[in-house]
């Protein structure tokens, strides 16, 4: 049975498209058929996987026109719905309709039994596409930036996340919160990270993403990390986490 | 007279509110009446400037609901809208209405002559408020950070700032490019500041904000950072743009 997993935070550069970039190519290695949906106009996945943007088969068309194609990518086991600059258009586009907030999860329950997984990357906001997201899955893994400004954010994305369990999707859980970019020389990330572990220490997964700049050179080659270095503290940190993803799915 | 500034960039994490809270505090300790308008649901700007969002006065009422107060801060001339929770929600309210792209215009409009200058801090994306931000702004100041996924998304920014300027607002030009989260041992960051010379020399500023750990400490103890340690690299180079950025308006 395929599980749908959203990569979804309202806080920007927090590490959601190189976690779901990474998490999805680590498992499609170890065997399991992955799809990813780049939903985010920006395309920051699609080029990280060395796709291109605005192609016939693109998520605004697999959301709004009824079009269920998807492409194979150059990673065994890894396929993608690449992004389309007129998802930014979509918001505006869904909110006038019926069933606004049904359009994606539809379309999904047309493709999912050919996977094990599909990772959906998310914009940095809470709006129309990300709350079609989060009707679309069955949980939502939460990428949490080492920074101030991260903590924040969390309890407001828990509010959204409970509010779309008790009306629109009763099976959304929270998969998993992954602590990214931490510096273990810098205070500052370790009084995070402690923060994190005591409000929401449930969820954490033990796997920390290191700051690691072969993480953010990776995508200028169109590759995942793991692919382009698999021997950086970056990619041994998502294989791990791929591991621990795996086992706490049992 | 008053100049509106919007300060934007739809990829996430890339500096806007600590440029924007930055430079805000900066121009106001030189002199200058500053107004920072808080649009982000997230609240980062609010918080970096020791406020609490949804209080009475907020921008969300601002734009929807025509009250045009604004508060002081601890920081002479400079003064606040903050933000509030009720932003999310914003985007879907206001695209089902009349003249849909100027509330904040209008609202502006009402106080604008109390101030040198306004800020305003928008989220990571370009939604019907952002729009509004661009309808109501002379111009927009975009931080880009010194990374790959950065300077795919300039030239969508340019793309839509075009689009408003050719559509609803004629005055609107960009203000400025400011380079942030700079470190000169690192080589990527070296490549996308000298691409970024290289196909918009002509927006950017000389001050390149490095990357600072003091910088994301302060929002912490509710000051700008170039009141929570002014010696430090980064408050540094926020005081070098700010003359910049007055240099260049005369
Ligand atoms: N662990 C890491 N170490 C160093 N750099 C990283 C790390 N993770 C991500 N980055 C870089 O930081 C930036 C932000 O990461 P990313 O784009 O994945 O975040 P995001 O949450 O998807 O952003 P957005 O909110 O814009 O969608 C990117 O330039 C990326 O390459
Ligand atoms: N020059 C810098 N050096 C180190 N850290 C920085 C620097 N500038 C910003 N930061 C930190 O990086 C993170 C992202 O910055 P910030 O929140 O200002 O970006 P933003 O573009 O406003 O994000 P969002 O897209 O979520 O609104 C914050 O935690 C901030 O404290
Ligand atoms: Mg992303
Ligand atoms: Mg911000």
């Amino acid at each position: 049975k395929c599980k749908i997993i959203a990569i979804s935070n309202q806080k920007g550069g927090v590490g959601k498209t190189t976690t779901c970039v990474n998490l999805s190519a680590a498992l499609a290695i170890s065997g399991k058929k992955i799809l990813l949906i780049d939903v985010d106009a920006q395309g920051n996945a699609t080029t990280a996987l060395g796709l291109e943007k605005n192609e016939q088969i693109n998520s605004y068309d697999f959301i709004n026109r009824d079009c269920s194609d998807y492409i194979q990518t150059n990673i065994n086991n890894l396929f993608c719905i690449p992004s389309s600059n007129n998802l930014s258009a979509l918001d505006v586009e869904l909110s006038s309709k019926d069933q606004r907030e049904y359009f994606l999860s539809n379309q999904i329950n047309k493709i999912k039994n050919d996977f094990d997984y599909i990772f959906i990357d998310c914009p940095p906001s809470l709006s129309m596409i990300t709350i079609n997201v989060f009707v679309a899955s069955d949980s939502i893994l939460i990428p949490v930036q080492c920074e101030f400004y991260s903590l924040e954010g969390i309890a407001q994305l828990l509010e959204t996340i409970n509010a779309i369990k008790g009306n629109l999707n009763k099976k959304l859980h929270i998969e998993g919160i992954v602590m990214t970019m931490f510096d273990k020389r810098n205070i500052l990330a370790n009084n995070v990270l402690s923060n994190v572990k005591e409000h929401f220490g449930d969820y954490l997964y033990e796997s920390v993403i290191p700051r690691n700049v072969r993480l953010s050179e990776a995508p200028s080659f169109g590759k995942p990390a793991i692919i382009y270095d698999v021997h950086c503290s970056g990619s041994k940190a998502y294989l791990s986490l791929a591991k621990e993803f795996l086992r706490s799915r049992k």
